[in-house]
């Protein structure tokens, strides 16, 4: 897609809310943070300024509406197209930000079917400053709902879509491109509501594992996202990295098919050969085509050629597209295209060294590497290399499921923030940044 | 994997047409549009997806264009219009 030409040609922007949802269980200070934090990472990185305004004069007028509401672009009920906004001009309506009141929207929800309402603002507000269609995966402007981009007040935008938006108006004074854009400290930010699990009307089940010092028992990437598996529960991330729910979603609501009696997985992996997703417990695996179980599972794990007992872990290594299974010390080399054992199999060593001798489970992931997750640290191995890489292991509930400060669960549980990390690359997906800000 | 049904084409061809695949139907003739151009917009569409282009109105692209989304179209008439020349 070509990029608009139109573009602001003020800095300064008003927004208003001008109608909010009719029926939602989101609270008008809920949505106008939500609408905050979406224009803000924005505002972040470009010299543009947002400010929320009380008049009919708003630069930017935020509807819900349904239906037809005479803009040209009907809304059509649940599903479909979700929102809409106006590129930048002269005319009266540029600016402005529709979204479907019947899309069921949400925010840090683990409902699979609602409509994460920042995520959907942030991509709106690009067509609001400017910006078109991408079809690019990582990108927010990609126009296929792709689900919840993580915490507000942590979302960094997609290199490209930064890339894009500097294009049109430059980069902020301050603001390195290369650099996560922080926030003053003095500034004052509208609240958002308390994560769910900390909301005093909403308990914690019985059984809900605290994300941040748990040990999982599985883990694996499956169609892209990581999921991490904790005895009814899992928890999920997108491709991007960005933890979905700090709520751990129910393993049976979402896997249609495995025994409801099944308190926990041993290991999951998802074939590259057809992407079916495998589930162990046990002497049993399952074999799932998206999320529903396939006809004829369980069956023995002898099929694989394994023997009776069960595994601890299973993944495919990106570099050879062989299954690695692993049961104690034992490791053995799996060949899914020709469903069978490679020769010389188990082994008492892994083929990876300094990967602990045994282990909770192990995945691929998007960045090539192969990941060995034990207790509560992971260790990192990098695609082409047979050695863990230096630096780990390093804390899973840090690392992958957002256990800093403010977002951990318990007090006594939380990281402390990542020292002395920065990335000093100055580009990144062959674009080059210079930054011209006079 | 079965052809598409008639009703699934014609959704298919308003989606493309929505999503500025193809152009508004010529007021003369109605809603018919040639395969040629057919098969390029969907060719088009997939590329823009993400998925192989094949031309064809197959279960992935439909899955696809049942995916939600933003109401905008994903090429502009000057982008059409410039193909077009």
């Amino acid at each position: 897609s070509i990029q608009a030409l139109t573009k602001w040609n003020k800095r300064n922007l008003s927004w208003r809310v001008r109608a909010f949802p009719k029926d939602s269980h989101l609270g008008h200070d809920t949505i106008r943070a939500l609408m905050y934090y979406a224009l803000k990472v924005w505002s972040d990185i470009t010299p543009l300024n947002f400010h929320e305004v009380a008049g009919n004069n708003a630069d930017i007028q935020i509807d819900f509406s349904k239906a037809d509401h005479n803009d040209g672009y009907p809304f059509d009920g649940p599903g479909g197209t979700v929102a809409h906004a106006f590129f930048p001009g002269e005319h009266h309506t540029a600016g402005d930000t529709h979204f479907d009141d019947d899309e069921s929207w949400t925010f840090r929800s683990s409902d699979a079917h609602g409509m994460d309402l920042f995520a959907v603002a942030v991509h709106e507000f690009g067509h609001s400053i400017g910006l078109t269609h991408i079809s690019a995966l990582e990108s927010i402007m990609r126009p296929y709902y792709q689900g919840p981009v993580g915490d507000p007040l942590k979302y960094d935008l997609p290199y490209e879509d930064k890339v894009r938006i500097w294009q049109l108006y430059g980069v902020r004074e301050s603001v390195s491109p290369t650099a996560r854009p922080e926030v003053p400290k003095n500034e004052e930010h509208p609240l958002l509501p308390d994560l769910p699990e900390n909301r005093s009307t909403i308990q914690p089940r019985k059984d809900e594992p605290d994300r941040c010092t748990t040990h999982f028992d599985a883990v694996a990437q499956i169609r892209g996202e990581a999921f991490f598996f904790k005895g009814k529960y899992f928890w999920r991330l997108t491709r991007n990295k960005h933890l979905v729910s700090l709520q751990p979603a129910q393993i049976h609501r979402f896997w249609r098919g495995l025994p409801l009696n099944m308190d926990s997985l041993d290991a999951v992996y998802e074939r590259t050969t057809d992407h079916r997703i495998v589930f162990f417990k046990g002497d049993r695996y399952w074999v799932f085509k998206d999320n529903n179980v396939e006809e004829g599972y369980p069956r023995p794990i002898t099929d694989f050629g394994l023997p009776l007992g069960g595994i601890d872990a299973a993944f495919s290594w990106a570099h050879n597209d062989k299954t690695y299974f692993f049961k104690d010390n034992l490791c053995w080399q799996y060949d899914d295209q020709e469903r069978r054992m490679d020769a010389g199999y188990p082994s008492e060593t892994t083929p990876w060294k300094g990967v602990p001798e045994t282990l909770d489970d192990a995945m691929r992931w998007s960045d090539g590497a192969a990941y060995f997750f034990r207790g509560k640290e992971y260790w990192r191995v990098l695609d082409n290399y047979m050695e863990v890489d230096a630096g780990y292991p390093r804390s899973i509930a840090q690392d992958w499921l957002v256990c800093t400060g403010m977002q951990s669960d318990s007090p006594n549980s939380r990281a402390k923030p990542r020292q002395g990390h920065h990335d000093e690359s100055r580009s990144e997906n062959g674009y080059e940044v210079c930054s011209c800000t006079s | 994997s079965a052809a598409p049904k008639a009703e699934e084409i014609n959704q298919g061809v308003d989606w493309l047409i929505k999503f500025g695949y193809l152009p508004p139907p010529d007021p003369v003739t109605g809603q018919l549009q040639t395969q040629e151009k057919l098969t390029r917009a969907i060719k088009a569409m997939q590329r823009f997806g993400g998925l192989e282009a094949t031309g064809v109105l197959d279960k992935a692209t439909l899955e696809l264009m049942k995916t939600p989304r933003c109401s905008l179209p994903d090429l502009s008439e000057l982008d059409t219009a410039r193909r077009r020349r």
